[in-house]
C-alpha cells in the first residue's frame, strides 16, 4: 500500500458545483499523459 | 480637501457594491428556488428527462462510450489519482457512494 | 491617504466578489431555462406520441455522463443494494453533469456561446422571473462577466462615482 495517502478528487450529486467535473476530467487528462 | 473627498466617494462606492452584492445573493436563492421546483415537478409530474434520444442526437455518441449515472441528491462520486496497474496499465477508477437510495447505471450506446 | 488605500483594496475585493457571484447566478439562470424547456419538450412529446416515453429513454435528474472510448473495458462491481459502485477503467474517461449534456443538446438556445435567436430569446425570457431578463439580454449579447470582467450597473456605477 502506497505510504502517503492516495487523494481522490470528489463530487456531490446536486451538491458541487460543476467545476469540480472539470477539475476531475483535468486530473484524468493529467494522468493520461504522466 | 482632496483626499477627504476621495475618502468619501470610496465609501459611497462601497456602499453601492455591498448592495449589488446583497442583491445578487437574493436572486441566487431566487433561482435555486426555481430549479429545486422544476426538479420536483419533474418526479411529481413523471415528466422525465428523455435524454437518452437527446443524447444521441450528440455528436459525442457515435465515437464513445457512454454511462449515464442517475443518483439520488447527496451521492458522492470520489475519482482518485490514476494510477499505473501491475501489468503497467494505467487505471482509472470512479466510486459512487448513495447514502439515501439505490444507483442507477445505463450504459447507453453499446451492444 | 492611509484609508483611501484601505478603501480601494476593499473596493477591489467587493468587485471580485461580484464578478464571482454574477458568473454563478449566470450558470443557474442557464440550468433554470434547459431544465424548463426539457421539461416543456416533454410534455409536448407526450401530448404527440399520446402518452409517455418508453421507460428506457428517460433518466431522472440529478445524472451525469460518463465519457470513453469505445475501446475501453469497463471492470463495474456493484452492492447488493445499489448503494455503492466501483468503476475501473483501462482507459481515461471524462465525466460531464446534467446541466452540460442539456447545454449541449441545445436546451439553454445557444445563450451560453451568446448565439440566440430573437425568438429563442422571447421564449428563453419567458422561463426566468422578470427581475433576472437582463442578465438573458445580456447573455445573448455574448456579454459575460466572467471573461469580460466587466459588471453592468455596479460598473456604471462605479464609473459614475469617479467622474462625481
Amino acid at each position: 500500500a502506497c505510504l502517503t495517502p492516495r487523494s481522490a478528487l470528489l463530487y456531490k450529486f446536486s451538491g458541487s458545483p460543476s467545476k469540480s467535473l472539470k477539475d476531475i476530467n483535468n486530473m484524468i487528462k493529467q494522468g493520461e499523459h504522466r | 480637501k482632496e483626499v477627504v473627498d476621495r475618502l468619501r466617494y470610496l465609501e459611497a462606492e462601497i456602499e453601492d457594491l455591498e448592495l449589488k452584492e446583497k442583491e445578487l445573493d437574493q436572486q441566487k436563492l431566487w433561482v435555486q428556488q426555481s430549479i429545486k421546483n422544476v426538479m420536483d415537478d419533474s418526479i411529481n409530474h413523471q415528466y422525465p428527462f428523455n435524454l437518452i434520444v437527446g443524447i444521441l442526437e450528440l455528436e459525442l455518441s457515435s465515437r464513445e462510450t457512454l454511462l449515464a449515472i442517475q443518483a439520488p441528491c447527496g451521492t458522492q462520486l470520489e475519482v482518485p489519482i490514476p494510477e499505473l496497474g501491475q501489468n503497467g496499465q494505467k487505471k482509472y477508477q470512479i466510486n459512487l457512494k448513495s447514502s439515501s437510495g439505490p444507483i442507477h447505471v445505463l450504459l447507453i450506446n453499446k451492444e | 491617504a492611509q484609508e483611501c488605500q484601505n478603501l480601494e483594496m476593499e473596493k477591489q475585493k467587493r468587485i471580485e466578489r461580484i464578478k464571482q457571484k454574477r458568473a454563478q447566478l449566470q450558470d443557474l439562470l442557464l440550468q433554470q431555462i434547459a431544465f424548463k424547456n426539457l421539461v416543456q419538450r416533454n410534455e409536448q412529446n407526450e401530448q404527440q406520441n399520446q402518452g409517455p416515453p418508453a421507460l428506457n429513454s428517460t433518466i431522472q435528474l440529478p445524472f451525469l455522463i460518463v465519457n470513453t472510448s469505445k475501446r475501453t473495458v469497463i471492470d463495474c462491481s456493484i452492492s447488493s443494494d445499489k448503494f455503492e459502485y466501483l468503476f475501473n477503467f483501462d482507459n481515461a474517461f471524462e465525466i460531464h453533469d446534467d446541466s452540460e449534456v442539456l447545454k449541449r443538446m441545445g436546451m439553454s438556445f445557444g445563450l451560453e456561446a451568446g448565439k440566440c435567436s430573437a425568438e429563442d430569446l422571447r421564449t428563453a425570457k419567458s422561463l426566468v422571473p422578470k427581475a433576472l431578463e437582463g442578465y438573458i439580454t445580456d447573455m445573448s449579447a455574448g456579454f459575460s462577466w466572467v471573461n469580460q470582467g466587466l459588471l453592468s450597473s455596479s460598473a456604471q456605477a462605479v464609473s459614475y462615482l469617479e467622474v462625481a
